[in-house]
């Protein structure tokens, strides 16, 4: 179970501090996995009491002309809290803030998965939705066999592909605005062939190209071995999923962030005996 | 007393700058009956009414605590909450009936450790949130004793925080707990602090809104 309690002593409106946490938890809390299991009791609550801000200074909130995204929408389009226009510079500013703050409570849940030795992101780039890479990196994240060979460390980027594969919303999930938008031609949105899939080192050093558009590229086993030793991991997929010609640069990319940790032996022992 | 493995100190704050009006207090209930002498209770309140907002699971079991909080959230439209008081240990979580009415009775026992306590007709002023074994029986009368011990135990220091973020574990291996300053551009000559702790380490797909 996930339980979270931020506190802070800005002064913030009653109406408004649901959307502010809601915004925050979709980039940060909603995005990170340790097993695939999500718990009855998650809850993540923000308190505001006001405490230091000066005296007659109004609550942060947003523009009454705002309403709070439906979901569906914030889904598609998590770069603004609201609909239309900007919030005040202040509400922003407090938004970035809780965003960053939460953001990094949330990655410290992951780097203490039960059993986990590494903490991986996953970081999926789409041209044509911030939801379409989502799901993308939502399946890699939730692959037992991708989890294993993390924590084996072998460069097993044939699973990473076919986590991406099976993803659901990508192949059926043609209801939905973002989808509808492009067409039905193109319902299926991923092409194997354009996809691109790296590791990424934590130390700064270049990225090892595992598959460039679909083709295998010979992959230097000592490399890969050597970057499956750190700790730190990122998994990059270019998923080219644009109606772009291929090879032209993208003017426009979307990109989904996910963490999550390996799987070990130690997982099981742990969950094979927790009632006691 | 847990130990925190030697891999996972660095991320263990030894200083902290915590917002104003904050305290927080844990004390031991033993919700787990394996659990002898760590802290399984935590408080987090504020000296003044407060804002609160909450993001909860969209898991269609929701647990006791779940279901109580929102609906105070909701019936109090997000004003004149006073903090949140947690266990370990156990989830309360497909507990039926006497699940809520535990969840209930904690929120209005911390909200007693106040004196100002309001009518059943009115919401509790104290959010709720536990966790652990799902399925199991919340051991109540050890809970509402250790309830008063944690206000007692209420401090702003950040041996306090600390421990809070301690008291709310279950299978994790150190205390999450981090805070931070900044400001605000309207009015960037007064400092504000932004403090939170969390707790997750298996069962962790969070969805929730």
């Amino acid at each position: 179970t996930l339980l979270g309690i931020i506190c802070t002593d800005v002064k913030i409106a009653p109406s408004a501090v649901d959307s502010m946490l809601r915004y925050a938890t979709n980039r940060t809390f909603n995005c990170i996995s340790i097993d695939g299991d999500t718990s009855t009791n998650d809850t993540v609550t923000l308190f505001a009491n006001g405490a230091a801000a000066p005296e007659g200074i109004q609550p942060l909130n947003l523009p009454p002309s705002l309403k709070p995204a439906p979901e569906a929408k914030n889904a598609a389009s998590p770069s603004s809290p609201v609909q239309k226009d900007p919030p005040n510079r202040d509400t922003q500013a407090f938004t970035a803030v809780l965003s960053s703050f939460m953001t990094d409570l949330a990655k410290l849940v992951v780097r203490d998965g039960e059993g986990a030795t590494k903490f991986v992101t996953i970081r999926v780039r789409s041209d044509i939705s911030y939801f379409v890479a989502k799901r993308a990196a939502v399946s890699i994240a939730r692959s037992a066999l991708v989890k294993t060979a993390l924590y084996g460390k072998d460069a097993n980027w044939g699973r990473i592909l076919c986590a991406i594969g099976y993803a659901p919303s990508i192949m059926h999930d043609t209801g939905l605005p973002i989808i509808r938008s492009i067409g039905e031609g193109h319902a299926r949105l991923v092409e194997p062939e354009r996809m691109s899939v790296s590791f990424v080192p934590a130390d700064g050093s270049e990225e090892l190209k595992l598959v460039v558009r679909g083709e295998p590229e010979v992959v230097d086993e000592g490399r890969a071995k050597e970057i499956l030793e750190m700790e730190d991991l990122e998994i990059l997929v270019r998923l080219d999923d644009g109606p772009a010609p291929e090879g032209r640069e993208r003017k426009t990319q979307h990109e989904a962030v996910f963490w999550t940790c390996d799987f070990s032996h130690e997982y099981v022992t742990i969950n094979g005996d927790y009632r006691t | 007393e847990r130990t925190i493995p030697a891999a996972k100190q660095k991320y263990v704050p030894t200083a902290g700058s915590y917002p104003k009006g904050f305290l927080v207090g844990t004390s031991h209930a033993g919700v787990k009956a394996s659990n002898t002498s760590n802290d399984d209770i935590t408080m987090v309140v504020s000296d003044r009414p407060c804002t609160a907002g909450g993001v909860f699971t969209k898991n269609i079991f929701k647990a006791a605590p779940v279901q109580v909080s929102r609906r105070s959230l909701k019936q109090m439209a997000n004003e004149g909450f006073r903090g949140v008081i947690v266990n370990s240990g156990c989830a309360n979580a497909v507990t039926g009936k006497l699940g809520l009415e535990h969840a209930h009775i904690m929120a209005r026992e911390t909200d007693q450790c106040f004196g100002d306590v309001p009518g059943d007709e009115v919401p509790p002023r104290t959010l709720i949130m536990s966790t652990g074994v799902i399925g199991q029986r919340l051991p109540i009368d050890k809970i509402t004793a250790a309830i008063p011990k944690a206000h007692g135990a209420l401090g702003s220091s950040h041996e306090h925080w600390l421990n809070a973020a301690k008291a709310i574990c279950t299978t994790d291996t150190f205390p999450k707990l981090l805070s931070r300053t900044f400001r605000l551009p309207s009015h960037p000559d007064t400092e504000y602090s932004i403090a939170g702790m969390t707790k997750g380490a298996g069962m962790i797909h969070p969805n929730m809104a």
